[in-house]
């Protein structure tokens, strides 16, 4: 991926090309070297690490753990790592001492409720599924049902994978938020948008369309172990406000990483 | 969103009529702008702008009565170019043919392994699947899931190491008179020296009719080194683009077939089993640029 070298030896072009290869989008990119050109920038490079820092800067990261149960809803489009993450965040809990619980609210898929099982197996911590093809929202009823009864520290609840165009499947999220606001009587302690670092524009489009079904509290940036920097949540994090909570660094349980920004500016730059 | 920069773009031309230097620039710096947001690699859409300014700088478009018509029709004619034409499958009767698929994490191998064989089952030719992630927990149950709900046959007889796994498969269509077969592998960065070391060793090993790069469509700039790491380490024959049924404009296509010169195949339009469609250009371009 783009590298930019220090202080003056990159030109306006390398800034914009570092920018827009790092999946920054046309619109920051082009802002950005209006911010420069108008400030008379000596120092480009420290200019953007430091506007980027700012950006990172501006909202809060710290997971909110009030309340028993803490429940975490998990969201995302396919693929992204929703499930993954699960287990990574699942082993982080219990590794504190806690308590963890998980629901399988992924009833769709081939295969995902024997997916979440082998994690929990492997984790030794207790999973709450139905049938595949059952009503998520009655699996995470009955998760949280049990989770109160049973005094569990902490709930993260799976869900299907689904694309920002299908409507119906945003109003089942929407639904699922209801379920547990209703059964805990308050909102979700975290609803984590999960999205992949390789993703290019279409994760603006994915955060807006998801914030509409779903009041989403923060993201968990998948996959950034890879060769792609996940410089798209930047503009994110600037247009919408909503922090990353986690980074997903590879495909094992201990792949987990709460934000750092130290960490992604120095991966990114 | 795209199509309204080059909608946008298409406007400027045409209410111009005649073209100046600076029009031209300008319109361009429209259509620019539309492909990067449609996630077409930065470098690429230089090159692609490259080319349609040295075309639209020509005496012939300067001078004609409908110039915004010919940039466009010069636009359109570059990214046709870069795209190819639909592939189908290689496959040849009386041999064994084998398609492994290839890619990075979570990228829809696995659900396209089984809109394969589905797809070539309606096709009157049986395909076997082979699960090959012996990695991702369920991997396996996954793709079986799959073929027992649609009617497909699968490999069930995995022990845990690629080569002996697939060297059990071969000698068992042989016996049971199959002659293609779908390996789904487990995802894998083209950054992992130790999981592409893992991919050309199966691969020098057997001889493969298609070797597809099953790649997601909402992937963004990043898709040109991905593809080139993958088409560095095996002889991609062609690509597969999942999740066309998102709102990702996905140039990346145009990366993938750029950087590889390998043509693209299929592309996923949902979850469904039948959810593969044969590749088409036009539909592709007219995504892009709308
Ligand atoms: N390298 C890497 N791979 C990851 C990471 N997170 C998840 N994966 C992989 O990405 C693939 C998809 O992960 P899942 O957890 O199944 O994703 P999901 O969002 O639950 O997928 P669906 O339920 O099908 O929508 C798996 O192969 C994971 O191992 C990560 O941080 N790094
Ligand atoms: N909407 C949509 N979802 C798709 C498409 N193709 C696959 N998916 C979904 O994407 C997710 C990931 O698909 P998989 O087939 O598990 O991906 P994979 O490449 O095998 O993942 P790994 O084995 O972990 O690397 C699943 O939820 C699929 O149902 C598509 O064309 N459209
Ligand atoms: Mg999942
Ligand atoms: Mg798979």
């Amino acid at each position: 991926r783009k590298i930019l070298k220090r202080k003056t030896d990159s030109t306006i072009d390398d800034i914009e090309e570092f920018l827009i290869e790092n999946n920054f989008g046309v619109e920051f990119t082009e802002h950005f070297l209006e911010e420069l050109k108008e400030n008379r920038v000596k120092d480009p490079v420290g200019f953007l690490r430091k506007k980027i820092e700012d950006i990172l800067d501006s909202v809060d990261t710290s997971l909110s753990l009030d309340g028993r149960p803490i429940v975490f809803l998990f969201v995302g489009t396919n693929g992204s790592g929703k499930t993954t993450s699960i287990a990574k965040v699942a082993y982080f809990f219990r590794n504190q001492g806690k308590k963890v619980l998980l629901i399988a609210g992924d009833t769709f898929r081939a295969a995902a409720i024997e997916q979440l099982t082998k994690w929990a197996d492997k984790l030794n911590v207790p999973i709450v599924k139905q049938q595949l093809g059952s009503d998520p929202a009655s699996v995470v009823f009955d998760g949280l049902e049990s989770a109160l009864k049973k005094k569990v520290d902490v709930v993260l609840i799976d869900s299907a994978g689904r694309v920002e165009t299908k409507k119906n499947l945003m109003n089942e999220l929407s639904k699922l938020q209801r379920v547990i606001e209703k059964k805990i009587g308050r909102s979700a302690n975290e609803v984590l948008l999960v999205l992949d670092a390789y993703t290019g524009q279409n994760a603006v489009e994915q955060v807006e369309v998801f914030t509409q079904a779903v009041n989403v509290t923060g993201i968990v940036l998948t996959k950034l172990d890879g060769s792609s920097s996940g410089g798209i949540i930047v503009p994110i994090i600037e247009r919408y406000k909503i922090p990353v909570k986690f980074i997903g660094v590879g495909e094992g349980i201990g792949d987990l990483k709460l934000f750092d920004k130290e960490f992604y500016i120095n991966q990114l730059m | 969103s795209l199509k309204n920069n080059l909608q946008k773009a298409f406007k400027f031309f045409r209410s111009k009529g005649r073209l100046s230097e600076q029009d031209i620039k300008e319109g361009l710096r429209e259509i620019r702008v539309a492909l990067l947001e449609a996630d077409v690699n930065y470098k690429i859409v230089k090159e692609v702008i490259k080319r349609v300014e040295e075309q639209a700088r020509s005496q012939k478009v300067i001078e004609s009565l409908t110039p915004a018509e010919q940039i466009i029709t010069i636009l359109y004619n570059e990214l046709v170019a870069i795209l190819g034409d639909a592939v189908p499958l290689n496959i040849v009767p009386n041999e064994t043919n084998l398609i492994m698929l290839v890619g990075l994490q979570g990228n829809g191998k696995t659900t396209t392994a089984a809109k394969l064989a589905y797809f070539l089952k309606n096709q009157g030719k049986k395909a076997l699947l082979i699960p090959f992630d012996f990695k991702r927990p369920a991997a396996k149950e996954q793709l079986v899931a799959l073929a027992e709900k649609n009617g497909l046959e699968v490999f069930r007889d995995t022990l845990i190491e690629p080569v002996p796994t697939l060297e059990k498969a071969l000698s068992y269509m042989q016996k049971n008179g199959i002659q293609i077969a779908i390996i789904d592998t487990a995802g894998r960065k083209e950054i992992d020296e130790e999981m592409m070391r893992e991919l050309s060793d199966v691969y020098a090993k057997f001889k493969f009719s298609d070797v597809l790069f099953v790649s997601d469509s909402t992937i963004g700039q990043g898709a040109l080194k991905v593809a080139k790491g993958f088409s560095e380490i095996v002889d991609l024959t062609g690509g597969i683009f999942t999740k066309f049924d998102s709102s990702a404009k996905g140039g990346a296509i145009l990366s993938f077939r750029y950087v590889t010169g390998k043509p693209i195949k299929f592309v996923g339009t949902g979850e469904k089993i039948t959810d593969l469609e044969v590749f088409y250009p036009d539909r592709v371009i007219s995504r892009i640029v709308g």
